[in-house]
């Protein structure tokens, strides 16, 4: 039997549930390995599960529970940089 | 718990529903049951927040029923709001936070749920997901918090609908937008940030570019599947497509601009795989190969193809690949090149990556019936499927399969590349092998 491409959807639901930054078209950024494997542990943090940075079954299990469709985090690196240049400018 | 940032600047609220469970689905769901489950959502917020909820009804001359604050309805697959719903399981129900936009407010359930009221675990309980769904539609977000009614996950009915009371979490995040019901200063505060992230900028619209021809045209030298998206590479350039099926820009990416470290002018990728091992990506370019950390070349690159020790039936030595994927069925490394191919284990081992041909290649690339023997290049995709590329149509051989009679092929620039679909001319179902024709009577 076929092994789901796990990683591909693991992506694309991090990215869905405002994990992964959604890519930006104009500078058209490549997601970083770390990078993803940031956005796991904070998914891992955020859902109350062992924070392994890897997408382990329990991940998993979770990335496939019946949810709301709206992120989980909302434009937390927007309000990042806004919050840097508001202290810049101060 | 988090604020979305949005608020209600009153307290008298009207709500209404626009459309029921579908009967056959969620029988018992009747349009009276609906409305007493989502009063008693509503009742789990107006009992500690100072809020007032008013159905609205199409008996009720005072308001029209469009013009309800929360408006309810259930509602399957795409319905023009930017979520659609997936079928039954994954995504349930979804609201939109308060403000003066259209929507703002609206709550929609996904109307291929199996909805119940309370008891029935193997369905899901509307009361439940509806307390949730109206956190939204107040100005909540998603809480990591549990127990919280605002934890983005289904994890079954709550226990005692007739009594149920918020969380400490949920109470204290409403509290803070609208202050505490009974209290003397009502109202609550303007919550602080996070606020939702700013549009960009509005962009002009581009003139019609000569390069929409070539994306759709077909006859890419190499695809891949990387980070999650599909590279499409052709001659200079490259497009991307996100697994929503999107384009992250209909414009190509120059492949020199983005991947560094390549030759000056390198105008064709032969093939490129994301290594499942330690996921770095691998580029064949002639009788070469890099490896890329991210976008980067790493040193020492690029390194001659010889090293991995391909040798033809014939037994020369390989000097050029035409397809290379790592198929999700056993995570091995495949290399297709002259109507043959071979296999690779790249296991992880004292932190570095050993490539160890297998045995007994190279074999037959026609092993893969019914696809083409000469690949332009082949990744995994959806369920561990694979996608063999070739001119401008694609073939899916499923469930880890080798060898399927009748595999279909598609359009690539319709399907993957947002393509308008061409006039309707006969493909052969199988390339290696031509249907035969079956005559009727009539000739």
């Amino acid at each position: 039997s076929a092994v789901p491409d796990q990683y591909s959807k693991a992506v694309d639901w991090l990215s869905r549930y405002g994990y992964l930054p959604v890519p930006d078209p104009r500078t058209s950024k490549l997601q970083t390995k770390e990078g993803i494997e940031k956005a796991i542990r904070v998914m891992q943090r955020f859902g109350g599960v062992k924070e392994t940075g890897v997408l382990d079954d329990e991940t998993i299990k979770l990335m496939s529970m019946p949810r709301c469709s709206l992120p989980d985090i909302v434009g937390s690196e927007d309000m990042l940089r806004r919050r840097k240049r508001r202290r810049r400018k101060r | 718990y988090a604020l979305s940032g949005l608020k209600w600047h009153k307290t008298d609220l009207t709500w209404s529903v626009h459309s029921y469970p579908s009967p056959s689905l969620s029988p018992g769901l009747t349009a009276h049951v609906v409305g007493d489950i989502l009063t008693r959502a509503f009742k789990a917020w107006s009992d500690v927040a100072p809020l007032n909820f008013h159905q609205l009804d199409s008996s009720d001359n005072r308001w029209p029923i469009a013009e309800g604050d929360i408006r309810v309805s259930f509602t399957s697959s795409y319905h023009n709001d930017g979520y659609p719903f997936d079928g039954q399981g994954g995504t349930l129900a979804h609201a939109f936070f308060p403000g003066t936009d259209e929507m703002a407010g609206d709550t929609h359930f996904d109307d291929d749920e199996l909805w119940s009221h309370g008891g029935d675990t193997s369905k899901t309980d509307l009361f439940t997901v509806a307390v949730h769904e109206f956190g939204h539609a107040l100005g909540l977000s998603h809480s990591s918090s549990d127990p919280s009614i605002m934890r983005p996950y289904y994890q079954g009915p709550v226990t005692d609908f007739l009594n149920f009371q918020l969380d400490m979490d949920d109470r204290l995040a409403i509290q803070q937008i609208y202050g505490v019901k009974d209290s003397r200063s009502p109202g609550g505060v303007d919550p602080d940030l996070p606020r939702l992230p700013s549009p960009p900028p509005p962009r002009p619209t581009q003139a019609s570019d000569p390069s929409f021809l070539e994306r759709c045209k077909g006859g890419f030298d190499a695809v891949a599947n990387i980070r999650g998206e599909v590279f499409f590479f052709k001659g200079a350039h490259f497009w991307r497509t996100k697994r929503d099926g999107s384009l992250v820009s209909l414009n190509p990416a120059k492949i020199n601009n983005f991947w560094i470290g390549l030759p000056p002018g390198t105008n064709k990728i032969d093939a490129a795989y994301e290594r499942k091992s330690d996921s770095k990506i691998v580029f064949f370019i002639g009788s070469q190969y890099w490896v890329f950390k991210d976008t980067e070349a790493m040193s020492g690159y690029p390194q001659p193809l010889s090293e991995w020790g391909m040798r033809t039936k014939s037994g020369v030595l390989l000097d050029r690949v035409e397809a290379a994927f790592i198929w999700a069925h056993n995570g091995k490394t495949y290399v297709f090149s002259g109507g043959e191919f071979w296999r690779f284990d790249e296991s992880f081992k004292a932190e570095q990556v050993t490539r160890q041909l297998e045995q007994g290649y190279p074999r037959n690339s026609s092993l893969w019936a019914g696809v083409p023997s000469h690949m332009d290049d082949i990744i995994s995709w959806g369920e561990g499927d694979a996608y063999f590329f070739k001119d401008n149509l694609y073939w899916v051989l499923k469930n880890g399969g080798l060898n399927q009679d009748v595999v279909t092929p598609k359009s690539i620039a319709v399907d993957w590349l947002r393509c308008p679909a061409p006039p309707v001319t006969f493909t052969p179902a199988n390339p290696q092998i031509p249907k035969e024709c079956h005559c009727d009577i009539r000739g």
